[in-house]
């Protein structure tokens, strides 16, 4: 049974592209078979996972998908044209046998998004503890909430700085808020991980040891073993 | 002369609402007559400005806009429907005489975003000197050298540490690359205009003497005296 994680947030610049490429790849280097699509024009998470991308020669084409291959071997795929629900059907599941399917989203709840809402099987909505991405978490689970397909939804922390009391607040509340819905993980705020993405390699390759890859491998594990 | 400044960048997450917000009430406070259009379905420019914020009665309406006035007695706008080329045009030119109109822009290049870079007179581009967000530059560049009402354009560095040595590289990277067009001003990274925004007013008034609150208001100089 293939998974689909539709990692998704209207607000910009909360970690979207960094936990889609973290997760497609945690995921792919602990044996899943996993596929990651960029559904955002910026094309950034191609740009993260960019230094040895090969792009695939037209027999293992997916109609409407240009397809890539990262150096780890992820397969990395692109809409050609404005992708369609039955496109988007296409991705998720032609081509060998997967387990997982990432989708990363961009900074909006039209388009591109809305087919990846329902496309997908999980949400993830990566939070940053900030009061105006507070307040745009109401906006987007109203969206999920409508949901046809009833996906399980989850809100990731991210860039939390523990000496800040804000962030630490703002956990607990959010725990309180929505139990059951809120990652065991959370992500600190490590310049690591800007700095993996400007090589083009995943905080895995570039820095191991650093608390972002700690943290994303601490995600890995909770989705695997968690998420069925 | 009214001078329309949009402040755009279709990356996420790099401050734009924080400048356009800082630089409308800078220039409100300085004797300028200005006027914000919040421009995001996000409104997140009259979530930073909504202490005491006031919605304004009918007859000071402009047809297609909803009006405020923020506690400052600035003017906020922000459109009833989808802004179409002309209803923009309405909101920078209706009204009491102004001399100032800055626009607050999705992060996206398409719809609202569109009509304010043809409206627009300067437009401020808003930049995180990280990998992403630098990747993201020449696209919207490219956009803005195809407009035909052929508007000035400035880049502002934005988020600045300056103990990290990216930052600085970028930086004079920028300055050589571009010549004239990035701004004399940048703004450092400071919690306090996270916190300023909670509690709905601007980090001239929740703190003057902030890192953040003295850029904006060389910022502000920096519009007044050299954008002519
Ligand atoms: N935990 C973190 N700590 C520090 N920096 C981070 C962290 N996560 C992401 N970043 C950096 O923050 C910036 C924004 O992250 P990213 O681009 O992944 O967000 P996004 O939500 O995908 O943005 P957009 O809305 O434009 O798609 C990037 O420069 C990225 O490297
Ligand atoms: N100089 C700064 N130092 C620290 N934090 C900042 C700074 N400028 C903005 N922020 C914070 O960073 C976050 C993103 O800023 P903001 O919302 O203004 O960006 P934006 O480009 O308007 O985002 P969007 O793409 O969602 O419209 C906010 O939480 C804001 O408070
Ligand atoms: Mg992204
Ligand atoms: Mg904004």
């Amino acid at each position: 049974k293939t998974r689909v994680i539709a990692c998704a947030n209207q607000k910009g610049g909360v970690g979207k592209t960094t936990t889609a490429t973290h997760l497609a790849i945690g995921l792919h280097r602990s044996g899943c078979r996993t596929r990651l699509l960029d559904m955002d024009p910026q094309e950034n998470a191609i740009l993260c996972l960019s230094q040895d991308l090969q792009e695939e020669s037209d027999k293992q084409r997916i109609p409407g998908w240009k397809c890539y291959r990262a150096a780890e071997g992820l397969e990395i795929l692109k809409p050609e044209t404005a992708p369609t629900t039955s496109s988007l059907h296409r991705a998720c599941t032609e081509g060998d046998a997967i387990d997982y399917v990432i989708i990363d989203c961009p900074p909006s709840l039209e388009k591109g998004t809305g087919q990846a809402l329902e496309a997908a099987h999980f949400i993830l909505i990566p939070l940053q503890c900030e009061f105006l991405a507070m307040q745009g978490l109401a906006q987007i689970l109203t969206r999920v909430n409508g949901l046809a397909g009833d996906p399980v939804v989850y809100v990731l922390p991210v860039m939390l700085e523990s000496e800040k009391h804000i962030h630490q607040e703002v956990l607990e509340e959010l725990r309180a808020h929505l139990p059951g819905k809120v990652c065991e993980t959370w992500i600190p705020r490590d310049p690591f991980l800007s700095e993996a993405s400007s090589y083009g390699v995943s905080l895995f390759t570039h820095g191991p040891r650093a608390v972002g890859a700690q943290a994303y491998a601490k995600l890995v594990r909770e989705v695997c073993h968690g998420w069925t």
